[in-house]
């Protein structure tokens, strides 16, 4: 049964892929098997792993295909234990295709039992930064959806639209939707707006909002430039300690382990 | 007839807004009469302005309503010559009617051309950041599309896989679209990966970047913080006389004067 995970916000920016690559490279260094899905039609997930070659299936046939067919769409990576499926949806009439059948918003949900619960402990998804269709479908098929938040000034002011939009799809769509927690990111403790942003996201929501907050931190930038995780590219980072940290409140405040 | 322009990217956090806003204030400075308007179902021209009272009217009537008074959605600002037309799609359900109505790409320009072109010099549009129809009507509405780019290591990857995008729009939708140029935003001249991708952006696409590009400026955090524009909070900061030189740029380029 995996434990699916999907990074959401209407705010671009945010850290959304980021986070969904180091939150899946980390589970999968812990011994989890995981697959990282990205629903993105930038695919930023490719663009930061340093992906050449773009890949014949994925996203679209994912939402797509009848006669969907895991082996055909999974894409490996250096780790043994983390698998890809990328966004194969650079061309507008093939994004348009897969928001047509997204217009089901539990179709995702309905895919990711057939095919995914049985192979994986964690299905981590990359989303773009909409309340579209596809972010729907993500959500609904997600047990945690986690809100990255960028420690700036406006973020309480977007936080605060996000939670008004997710109530919404609570009211409209799925009253079952839970948000598992915001993720401060970013962070600088020598800019006081961060530091007075990350007092007021913990007085106004306490609990919901993870203990670890992802610093800002330049080998992320580095590492992605050179399509690697920045795990692999600076284990002591503070990036890199960031998100092993993390995961591994994940595992505990969910009891996954 | 006004000259509409709009910002447009796929990716996020790579300055739509701030662009938005500060070209359109730069412009009413200058004596030119701006409509500043936001399509984002976020508002984050109202957050960055500091707008407290919510918009009873704005983007959703401009889409939505038959009998549109043009005077019942205008926001008046501080400028004499600068107006907005505020976000008020904050729920998802206005947001999806909003979507509707803009199933047919070519509502907002007949729109504007009916009701704003007698009225204003420059209209300037800000967008999400995705290829939804929303974004598409801003994009065939808009005499200029601006393509902001943020001077990050992936930032070529991302204008490559925004042009793609913008050929499918030119091959599907509406051959006459054309991109005013590329805005090369938050540059940092101590960091080597901008330098490097702005001599990439130069030799690769030449002529259609703009001369000015926006430095990282904190001032900008600062002022969106406390709710004013860059230029009013402090006029000799490189973002503000970043704007006000892309405004005279645009200005001279497209003899718009
Ligand atoms: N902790 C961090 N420290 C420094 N830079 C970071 C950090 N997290 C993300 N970044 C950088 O910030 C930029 C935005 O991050 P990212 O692309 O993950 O955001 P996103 O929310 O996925 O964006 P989009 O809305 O376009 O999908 C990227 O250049 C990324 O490398
Ligand atoms: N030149 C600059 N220097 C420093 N910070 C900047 C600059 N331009 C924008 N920013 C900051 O970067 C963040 C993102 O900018 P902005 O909101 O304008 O991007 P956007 O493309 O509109 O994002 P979205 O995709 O969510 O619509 C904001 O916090 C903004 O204040
Ligand atoms: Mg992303
Ligand atoms: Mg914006």
């Amino acid at each position: 049964m995996a434990t699916v995970i999907s990074f959401s916000s209407q705010k671009g920016g945010v850290g959304k892929t980021t986070s969904a690559i180091h939150l899946a490279t980390a589970f999968a260094l812990g011994g989890y098997k995981t697959l990282l899905v990205d629903l993105d039609p930038q695919g930023s997930v490719q663009s930061a792993l340093g992906i050449r070659e773009h890949p014949v299936q994925g996203a679209r046939e994912l939402f797509c295909d009848p006669n969907f067919e895991f082996d055909a769409v999974r894409v490996g990576s250096e780790h043994k234990n983390l698998d890809y499926i990328l966004s194969n949806m650079s061309h507008l009439t093939e994004e348009q295709e897969v928001v047509r059948v997204a217009s089901d918003y539990h179709f995702l949900r309905e895919r990711v039992e057939e095919h995914l619960d049985a192979r994986y402990d964690f299905v981590v998804i990359d989303v773009p930064p909409t309340t579209s269709p596809v972010s729907i479908n993500a959500m609904i098929a997600s047990d945690l959806v986690m809100v990255p938040l960028q420690c700036e000034a406006l973020a309480i002011k977007s936080l605060k639209r996000f939670l008004l939009a997710f109530r919404d799809l609570q009211n409209n769509i799925d009253p079952n939707l839970r948000i598992a927690g915001v993720l401060l990111t970013m962070f600088n403790r020598n800019i006081r707006a961060h530091q007075q942003v990350c007092k007021q996201v913990y007085q106004a929501l306490g609990e919901s909002v993870f203990q670890t907050i992802i610093p800002e931190c330049s080998y992320i930038l580095e590492a992605s430039a050179i399509g690697v995780d920045v795990i692999k590219r600076r284990l002591n980072s503070v990036g890199a300690t960031g998100y092993i940290r993390l995961a591994n409140e994940v595992l505990d405040r969910f009891e996954l382990r």
